[in-house]
């Protein structure tokens, strides 16, 4: 329990929607 | 056998006991994955965001969403009637969410909502003050700490130009919304807390 934030899966959310326009700009 | 999950991100306080831990999750995360989107998407507009290095970006967004979205849903908590409406448009009242098990973290919540929606700022200017929030997010996660901490430089120069010239005799507005700052770290602990006790798989 050290992170409690990574408890919701916040990490993976955020990760995702900051790649979001990684791909984008790769396609 | 939880049977409430009191948190306005959720479509609705009542857990159905019957459901796994899976589907309580997946029921959670189709209001809450949005509201974090939104953050992100906000985030990716404030100027100079984008030149924080990936990890500083995502640990800035990890440690900051949370007081970002009080910031963004304080007008979920209604103080004159005294009730949470959740996103899934459920309105509960103070005493029911108490007795649902809620406690120091509701009034918290409900005071400092009171406070910023009572300051009166335009859109504009709560937009500013939500960039100056998630840059002044816990930085035990940053890489690059002087990039941060000159980007928060920035909004906050920003910000108090913006607040003196929209209330120019009103300047204990921006003094005000800073002191917000280490009540939005608080709420952020409290919650933590709260997060320790609920587990997802």
């Amino acid at each position: 329990f050290s992170d409690p934030a990574s408890n919701l899966g916040l990490e993976d959310i955020i990760r995702k929607a900051l790649m979001g326009n990684l791909e984008e700009r790769q396609e | 056998n939880r049977m409430y999950l009191v948190c306005p991100m959720n479509t609705s306080a009542h857990v159905d006991p019957q459901k796994s831990g899976h589907e309580v999750w997946e029921e959670f995360s189709q209001s809450f994955t949005p509201a974090v989107r939104e953050v992100v998407e906000f985030a990716k507009k404030i100027p100079g965001f984008r030149d924080l290095s990936q990890p500083d970006q995502v640990s800035l967004l990890k440690a900051g969403t949370f007081e970002v979205l009080v910031v963004r849903f304080a007008s979920l908590f209604d103080v004159k009637d005294r009730t949470v409406t959740f996103l899934g448009g459920k309105k509960y009242s103070v005493d029911a969410l108490r007795a649902m098990g809620a406690g120091d973290l509701l009034n918290s919540m409900f005071d400092f909502s009171e406070k910023l929606i009572n300051l009166g700022l335009s859109e504009e200017e709560m937009s500013l003050f939500t960039a100056v929030v998630l840059v002044s997010a816990d930085r035990s996660g940053i890489e690059n700490v002087n990039s941060v901490e000159a980007l928060q430089e920035t909004l906050i120069r920003a910000l108090r130009s913006l607040i003196t010239k929209n209330h120019p005799n009103e300047s204990a507005i921006f003094t005000k919304l800073l002191l917000k700052l280490p009540d939005l770290r608080s709420l952020n602990n409290m919650h933590s807390e709260q997060l320790l006790a609920f587990k997802v798989h």
